[in-house]
């Protein structure tokens, strides 16, 4: 473990946390793309697969634990939550993202560190969380006004891939062999998607305006 | 090459 890996986690972790603050404090969903949290839920269910096999540490497993768990949880409240759920942007999250979850599933069968269940699951994981945020970039460009916390959600959720491509640098630079070309490559492809988001948000940070994305 | 491929990463 490094700063930047932790770091990066904690940002994660962050993400999440407000994410279940918007939800649970306005009891509102809308601005949310509800494709984007079904593809997480399927990133980390097909990622940690070795959750009860490999035990690497209680963090990691604890982690692991909460991702899972929380994924699934506001997938269910903007499906089923009475309050929650009327306040989804249905017509406006149209995102067809079974090309996401096919296009990844294809490319992980083709490249992946061994052919094993495990390996090729982790490389979809890693494929399919690169591009699970486009419906919801999709859904902040036609939605117009982003709420603050909306905002912020996405922002955290950008940078801690960010941080991760920090930690696989400096492992490559201190650990000998280090590797991770599918999670690196396909880091900086999620990260890069951000770009535009982060410039705006940073221009609605420095002038103090509420954040617009152009449609 | 076993061990360092290893995934400790979230």
């Amino acid at each position: 473990m490094n700063i930047f890996r932790l770091a990066g986690d904690m940002t994660h972790l962050l993400s999440i946390l407000v994410l279940l603050l918007k939800i649970y404090a306005t009891k509102s969903c809308s601005g949310i793309s509800r494709k984007t949290q079904e593809l997480y839920a399927i990133v980390f269910m097909a990622r940690y697969l070795d959750l009860f096999t490999d035990f690497i540490s209680v963090y990691n497993t604890f982690m692991k634990l909460i991702f899972i768990a929380s994924s699934l949880a506001i997938v269910w409240c903007m499906r089923f939550h009475p309050v929650v759920r009327r306040s989804y942007d249905r017509e406006l999250d149209t995102f067809r993202y079974f090309f996401l979850v096919g296009a990844s599933f294809a490319l992980a069968l083709v490249w992946h560190d061994k052919f094993t269940l495990q390996e090729v699951f982790w490389a979809f994981s890693i494929y399919l969380e690169a591009v699970a945020i486009l419906p919801q970039l999709v859904l902040l460009q036609r939605s117009g006004n982003v709420d603050n916390l909306t905002g912020q959600y996405v922002f955290f959720l950008g940078a801690y891939r960010a941080f991760y491509i920090l930690n696989w640098i400096y492992r490559y630079m201190t650990e000998p062999r280090f590797t991770r070309w599918i999670a690196g490559i396909s880091g900086v492809v999620q990260t890069a998607l951000y770009a535009d988001f982060f410039y705006y948000y940073f221009i609605s940070w420095k002038n103090n305006s509420k954040l617009k994305l152009p449609a | 090459k076993e061990e360092d491929d290893f995934k400790d990463e979230l």
